[in-house]
């Protein structure tokens, strides 16, 4: 999400 | 990156490459779920929209823009170049009866009310459900093609080694996304009938054909 680590994944 | 989030994505890329070179091959989208394609389209634009408004690295950006190019492609391949050989009679999923719910739960569950977060919400809980029109058209017709179910475990594939992938970013960066977890999750129980058959038949040689 936006402010979350997970904008990395696909 | 870890092991798993790479394979993860390795096999993603691998599903979609199968399906597009089976369509183009064989000149044909017989026994393929159009409306799947649709949802699995609308999943990357809502979700790859950060494309606009940030750059996190050449592997993320050069990645989404070949998922979400592929689907598009695999949807023009569908609805309009062999659109003859679609068959739209079997693929009969009320694909509202997940856009509808799905959209609401993006609304009401999600990390902060801003539009671009709730549209990658809705991509997540979307692309967890978005491969059911395509295992209702086979449950419907009772088989499928060799090369769709090779596409359908790669596919499934995919997001149970994200799963691994979590685990592995927790445990070793103690972080951990409630919201992609659970749909994930849920993603990857929806494919655990047809993994079954998969090992149990078509691993074995024989073609994927449910009982009548």
């Amino acid at each position: 999400g936006t402010d979350s680590k997970l904008k990395d994944e696909l | 990156m870890n092991v798993f989030r790479l394979t993860g994505d390795l096999s993603h890329l691998a599903a979609i490459i199968i399906l597009l070179l089976k369509i183009w091959k064989s000149r044909s989208c017989a026994g393929i779920s159009g409306k799947s394609q649709i949802l699995f389209a609308i999943v990357f634009t809502t979700r790859y929209l950060d494309l606009l408004t940030s750059f996190i690295s050449l592997y993320n950006t050069s990645m989404k823009l070949i998922y979400v190019g592929c689907a598009y492609a695999t949807v023009y391949l569908i609805y309009v170049k062999f659109r003859a050989t679609y068959d739209g009679n079997h693929d009969s999923f009320r694909v509202e009866f997940l856009i509808v719910p799905v959209g609401g739960l993006a609304v009401l569950i999600n990390h902060s009310f801003a539009p671009l977060e709730i549209l990658w919400t809705f991509s997540i809980y979307l692309e967890s459900v978005a491969i059911l029109p395509q295992l209702f058209m086979i449950s419907k017709t009772g088989e499928a093609e060799t090369i769709t179910t090779h596409y359908l475990f790669c596919l499934g594939l995919y997001r149970a080694l994200y799963l691994f992938n979590w685990v592995w970013r927790f445990y070793f960066e103690g972080f951990f996304d409630m919201i992609a977890i659970v749909a994930g999750l849920v993603q990857t129980v929806l494919y655990c009938d047809f993994f079954y058959l998969y090992v149990t038949k078509v691993l074995k040689g024989k073609k994927l054909s449910l009982p009548a």
